[in-house]
């Protein structure tokens, strides 16, 4: 099963992601987590430290695919989740689309691609052009994080129209919304009243969340020592449990971008 | 003149364009603004509605460029500042890099492109790759809009990657960071330490520029009713007389991602 998280950037994708990547584990499932962002950070809190990106790595090698081994590119995270970054295109030049690629590509030639139960792909979801758009490609499901606010609900609608685009061509179908550091809900319910999809999970903004990252730990790891933070890895586990179940997920019927603006924005 | 305005979606490029291009004009200047922003919105406080994108008029007219006059698609906003909205890529296809060349190549065979004083493009920064930096292309400044938190200067570190690789091409110069909606400036004074700029303004957040995105007004047309919002407008134009002075600007020495996690994140 491949999943791929969008959402705005600095919405709590990385975070999100990383600790469904270990849930899904926790299930007893083999997680490869890719990450597809610029920033290149997502898997930071399964690993612990900054690792090195597809790009990085095939450009130290002058691009030769045949002395890149698994272990340059694929690293072991927390829970035993793979930890991969494609990361973004170089500044000024290059695509998205490219880089994601190029990365599939690579881990095909590994035979690293079809050797895990569940792929996540993390991915920025600002601009969800051909480029971004590319790891719907591989995906059963996506799933998008965001928060109750104006920019973050316009980008899901385009990443919304997104799957709709793909999902004429590919298998793939949207499992739901992921609300996000929020504990207010009314613009998420106004736009999945107009474009009906299910929400699976709202998590509110909490304090060691925020920390998990300045630690470099999922709430997993953090959870081992102080059990009090029981409470928020179940978020992350309900979110792997209604993945497991195989939803009939929805080809959504984005809004057109005048409505939105009508319905979600205090114009 | 052309300027590039950057920066990560929603931290208030388009406010702060479109009160630039209002000071620009106030200066006597003859301003054409932009938006090249999926969220094609970055016109609405000139105009006070959403003006159509190319795309959508060039759609509209089936790509006959010949059957498309300058009132289609160029539309006159507040203080005599023309409003051009280039919108984004379709979702899930399509490339920004496509809809910018698109437009300047429009606005050319309109003779629109060479009759202003001043050409503002408004751009989304969080990717910058080759789709996305187009506008540099045309560029003599670009400059880039933050506030003090990490993601907003990881972007900004793109974007001056991205100038100092166009730079190499093109007479194009960094005019310096616009920090907005923050009263705080140590991490911006941090990242212009190790990657010398200079900061043209810092705007703490202001409640007003809030509501002048409610009301689709700049501030200098709500300061015409409310005289004490003068000081406001005063930060624009503070920018505005940076700029028109012709600054030597710098090609930025962007600092290397790991560095910039460093440096800035509380990891
Ligand atoms: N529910 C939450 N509560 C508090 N902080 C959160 C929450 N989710 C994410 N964060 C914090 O938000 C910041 C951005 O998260 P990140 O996962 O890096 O976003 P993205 O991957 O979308 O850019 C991080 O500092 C993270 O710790
Ligand atoms: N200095 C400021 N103080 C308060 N609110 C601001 C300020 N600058 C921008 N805003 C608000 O921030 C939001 C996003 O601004 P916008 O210009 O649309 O961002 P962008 O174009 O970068 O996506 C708007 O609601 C706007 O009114
Ligand atoms: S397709 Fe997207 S990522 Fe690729 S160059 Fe165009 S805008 Fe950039
Ligand atoms: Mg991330
Ligand atoms: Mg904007």
């Amino acid at each position: 099963m491949k999943l791929a998280v969008y959402g705005k950037g600095g919405i709590g994708k990385s975070t999100t992601s990383c600790n469904i990547s270990v849930a899904l584990a926790k299930r007893g499932k083999k997680v490869l987590q890719i990450g597809c962002d610029p920033k290149h950070d997502s898997t930071f809190t399964l690993t612990g430290f900054l690792i090195p990106t597809i790009i990085d790595t095939l450009q130290a090698k002058d691009y030769h695919y045949e002395d890149v081994w698994p272990e340059d590119v694929i690293y072991k995270g927390y829970g035993g989740v793979d930890c991969v970054e494609a990361g973004g295109p170089p500044a000024g030049a290059g695509c998205g689309g490219y880089v994601v690629g190029e990365t599939v590509k690579l881990l095909k030639e590994l035979n690293a691609f079809d050797e895990y139960d569940v792929i996540l792909f993390d991915v920025l979801g600002d601009v969800v052009c051909g480029g971004f758009a590319a790891p719907l490609n591989y995906a059963d499901y996506c799933m998008i994080v965001t928060d109750n606010g104006f920019d973050a609900l316009f980008a899901a609608n385009r990443i919304a129209a997104s799957v709709r685009e793909k999902a004429r061509t590919h298998p793939l179908r949207l499992a739901g919304l992921i609300g996000n550091r929020t504990s207010k809900r009314d613009l998420i319910e106004k736009y999945v009243e107009s474009v009906p999809m299910p929400v699976l999970e709202v998590l509110p903004l909490i304090e060691d969340i925020r920390v998990s990252r300045v630690k470099g730990k999922t709430l997993f790891e953090m959870a081992e020592k102080d059990p009090s933070l029981n409470y928020v890895c179940d978020y992350y586990l309900n979110i792997a449990d209604q993945i497991l179940a195989r939803p009939e997920g929805v080809v959504p019927n984005d809004s057109p971008d005048r409505d939105l603006f009508a319905l979600l924005s205090d114009f």
